[in-house]
């Protein structure tokens, strides 16, 4: 999968890609003071493509909220809501809406699903669905985090740790690989990382196509950007 | 000091009656009225819309409405209260906010209201400021932008300096050959008067058309005539003011170090203009002077190790240096002004500097520290320990990313001060500018004294330096209502000697100086003191010791409120009349601060930029499938 952090005030993103092997679970976001934790699942291609590179995707996400005692399962083929000691299933297949008092959830068939948890955090989450026939992908899931400005200072994770802003400079550009796509270096975190000027996506307004995000590109799993490295944030269960 | 203006702005429907600037300047005391008058021609109610901008250091002091013979005024509030009304409004779905930035040095003020068919509303603002010198000048600026033709269109300015005026200059940038001729300007020795009043046909961009020339910048620039070192002190209604800029005094040598970002984030034109502009002010040092240039990113590197005087082969040197700084790596402040700082204080102690001579270390910068130190207090923190208090910092904040408050109180607690480069054409000559204003100290340590029986409150006395074209105000209030004179000294170092002047304050008798004026403002002085004070108190609540800072919030608060001025603590509040459906709307009029302008400029530079592709203003973090 692609991770893409828009800084409205630099004018600018960042993206990187995270692979591992389908079935690992990684935390994407956990605030320990507002109890809220992301985790996603990966899972890859139904058979290794022509060009012998297995991608993954986002196939589950498990969202809990400790304070408002919700818990979101949402997967590929559908989405279950726990809630005392209820849970409640919707699918992909119906436009549907959930109001409750601290939890409002609104499915646009075959699209997205858009959480609102009070006082706390809005995202959507998006379905991605491919021909089922497809030889080689599958569907898939895409989370974007719409408003961050209620986690604490503690929040962390693969996309948490980006909510309270990041420091960097780029300097040096350089022609790379491609024409289009120059190289430079990055200063960040104490770190010198050589990153490429590329495109990423963003399907919010158009699932199938996306929009191109231009971005700063971090190889090798984002390593000298994130904190640690990606296995830091592989995780043993969903929730 | 400007002024900015657009009149009540119109639809076919709505006739805009006239529109009056009128600014009448008391000892660069400057109280300005604006009103517009229109009327709703429309068979139906409709809105109607007043726009203005006013300089950002003005404090908004009275706004009023009048429609159908009843008037609506403004009133100021401390600004926790009037939330409470705003965030009703909000909440009803109004618009409240009343002021926004505005380019650099403006903010504007926007209201509409309901007006019925073939009804007149007349909208009144107000406010004042204190016109500072800058380069041997005061200047008031009148942005207009009508939108159209004005039934009555006038700038009016009026201007009284018992000092006498030594030129006042008014041009526009809207001026065509046949405009020149209205502007109308009355010089006499102690007064101006400056008036412009097109007539409705003089403001159509072509005979029978509906456009109008009138848009742009009206300025009026003036000085006065400087007699005497101990400069000019006038007593008026229990409250003094002395403006002290003593003429022909010898500049000071200075030593000063400049200290540039070249970090990564300085990459293309801005690092461009630096080098421009650090070409431009090398030529204009003077031989006395002694310089350094420390160019930081990660790493800090000096030109020389230690300062250097300033003759042309040096100078030729140090061109040559600069024109190779190249932007790279990441920003590490803190350690570069340290050696800043250190170089300065190792020449001091191994007399390599003119024992009369100024050290100042300039800061050129356009982002947050994120190499080295971050946290800014603690950079602020080893900054003000290691210069103790012997030499001025000066920072230039370049850009929007750039935290601006950081640098403003760190130049504050260093004796210098901090000013915004903003990204444009004319960075260049912003930089050179702000170099210009502080590169010619006069006198520093500068104490001017009024004794204790006689002064009360008094404003800031003391100042670290006095530049060349500038000027130092200072005014109190006289603890006999009825004192007509006391004793004044003013002490600084100069060059080559101390400087040390005393003499008698005398009450000027207004009704001798304007014979043919009955009524200027009489409480000018009063309220110019009060502006001064309530500037400095707001200065040390956000620079100032901790202990100081509750007490001069509070007192900043206290004043806004008696003197009745929109400042960063209070709000004012309009109740606009009922609407249709019974409701009536307050608005609020803010005073925005500098980091509040920078925000909104941040928003108005992503939405401005052709290449922004967000689609939204909160950032989003996602994660997706390729």
């Amino acid at each position: 999968p692609h991770f893409i952090i828009e800084l409205p005030d630099k004018n600018d993103a960042l993206c990187f890609n995270i692979n591992d092997r389908p079935g690992t679970i990684f935390n994407l976001v956990r605030d320990p003071e507002s109890g809220i934790s992301v985790n996603g699942q990966i899972i890859g291609d139904k058979k290794t493509p022509p060009n012998g590179k297995i991608n993954t995707y986002f196939w589950r996400f498990g969202i809990v909220h400790q304070t408002l005692g919700v818990r979101l399962m949402v997967s590929t083929q559908d989405i279950s809501v726990f809630q005392g000691g209820k849970r409640v299933k919707l699918l992909w297949s119906d436009t549907a809406s959930l109001k409750r008092p601290n939890m409002d959830l609104l499915v646009q068939k075959d699209r997205s699903l858009t959480v609102t948890l009070k006082d706390s955090v809005k995202f959507v989450i998006l379905l991605h669905k491919v021909w089922q026939k497809h030889p080689y992908h599958r569907d898939y899931l895409g989370f974007y985090t719409l408003d961050t400005h209620l986690f604490s200072s503690s929040v962390h994770g693969l996309l948490g740790q980006f909510y309270n802003g990041i420091e960097y400079e780029v300097t040096d550009l350089r022609p790379g690989a491609t024409p289009e796509k120059p190289d430079a270096t990055m200063y960040v975190r104490g770190h010198e990382l050589n990153v490429t000027r590329g495109l990423q996506r963003d399907f919010r307004r158009d699932v199938k196509n996306g929009e191109d995000v231009p971005c700063w590109f971090i190889h090798s799993n984002g390593n000298g950007l994130i904190d640690g490295d990606a296995t830091d944030y592989i995780v043993s269960g969903l929730f | 000091p400007r002024r900015q203006t657009r009149g009540a702005t119109t639809s076919l429907q709505v006739e805009v009656q006239s529109v009056t600037m009128d600014c009448t300047v008391t000892s660069r005391f400057a109280h300005t009225v604006m009103t517009s008058k229109a009327l709703n021609k429309a068979n139906s109610s409709q809105e109607i819309f007043f726009e203005v901008e006013l300089p950002k250091t003005a404090f908004i002091s009275n706004f009023s409405m009048e429609i159908e013979g009843q008037v609506y005024v403004g009133e100021v509030k401390e600004k926790e209260k009037a939330k409470k009304q705003y965030e009703k409004a909000v909440s009803s779905g109004q618009t409240a906010g009343l002021v926004k930035a505005s380019g650099r040095t403006m903010e504007k003020f926007s209201v509409s209201v309901n007006i019925a068919s073939k009804s007149e509303v007349t909208f009144v603002l107000t406010y004042e400021e204190l016109l500072q010198r800058k380069k041997g000048q005061y200047e008031i600026l009148t942005r207009v932008k009508p939108k159209s033709l004005v039934q009555e269109f006038k700038i009016v300015t009026n201007i009284y300096e018992p000092q006498g005026l030594a030129f006042v200059d008014a041009t526009a940038t809207f001026l065509s050959n046949d405009l020149l001729p209205l502007v109308e300007k009355t010089v006499t020795d102690k007064k101006a008067h400056i008036s412009f009043s097109p007539t409705i046909e003089q403001q159509r961009t072509c005979p029978g058309c509906d456009g109008t020339v009138i848009d742009g910048d009206f300025f009026v620039r003036y000085d006065v005539n400087r007699a005497g070192t101990l400069g000019d002190i006038q007593i008026v209604n229990g409250y003094f003011v002395h403006f002290f800029a003593p003429p022909d005094l010898p500049r000071v040598p200075k030593n000063a170090v400049f200290v540039i970002d070249k970090s990564g984030s300085m990459f293309g034109r801005k690092i461009e203009q630096t080098r421009e502009a650090l070409l431009a002010i090398l030529k204009d040092l003077h031989k006395e002077d002694y310089f350094a240039l420390i160019e930081f990113d990660h790493q800090i590197s000096a030109w020389k190790e230690s300062l250097t005087r300033a003759t042309m082969d040096n100078l030729a040197e140090a061109m040559n240096y600069v024109k190779n700084i190249r932007d790279q790596g990441a920003t590490d402040i803190n350690a570069a002004l340290l050696r800043a700082v250190n170089m300065l204080a190792k020449d001091r102690q191994e007399n390599r500097l003119p024992e009369r001579s100024i050290d100042m270390i300039i800061l050129l910068t356009d982002g947050m520290p994120n190499s080295g130190e971050h946290n800014t207090m603690r950079i602020q923190e080893n900054v003000r320990a290691a210069t103790g208090g012997n030499m001025s910092l000066f920072c230039l904040g370049f850009g929007n990313d750039v935290d601006y408050s950081f640098l403003d109180v760190m130049s504050k607690q260093n004796k210098g001060l901090a000013r915004r480069i903003f990204e444009a054409a004319d960075a260049t000559l912003q930089l050179q500018g702000f170099y210009e204003e502080v590169a010619n100290p006069l006198l520093s340590e500068v104490d001017l004294h009024y004794p204790d029986n006689a002064v009360d409150v008094l404003t800031t006395n003391h100042f670290n330096q006095l530049f060349n074209g500038s000027e130092i105000v200072v005014a109190g209030r006289l603890r006999d209502d009825h004192m007509d004179n006391f004793m004044v000294e003013v002490m600084g170092q100069g060059f080559e000697e101390d400087f040390k002047v005393q003499g008698q304050a005398s009450a000027v008798d207004w009704g001798v100086l304007y014979p043919d004026e009955d009524y200027i403002f009489g409480d000018f002085t009063e309220r110019l003191w009060a502006y001064l004070t309530i500037q400095q108190l707001l200065d040390t609540s956000r620079s100032g010791e901790p202990n100081e800072k509750a007490n001069a919030t509070a007192k900043a608060l206290e004043m806004s409120l008696q003197y009745n001025f929109v400042t960063p603590l209070t709000s004012m509040v309009v109740t606009k009349p009922e609407t249709e459906d019974g409701t009536d709307s307050p608005l609020i009029a803010d005073k925005l601060t500098e980091e509040q302008r920078q925000q909104s400029e941040r928003v108005a530079h992503r939405y401005s930029s052709p290449s922004s592709y967000m689609p939204q203003l909160q950032p989003t973090y996602l994660v997706d499938g390729d």
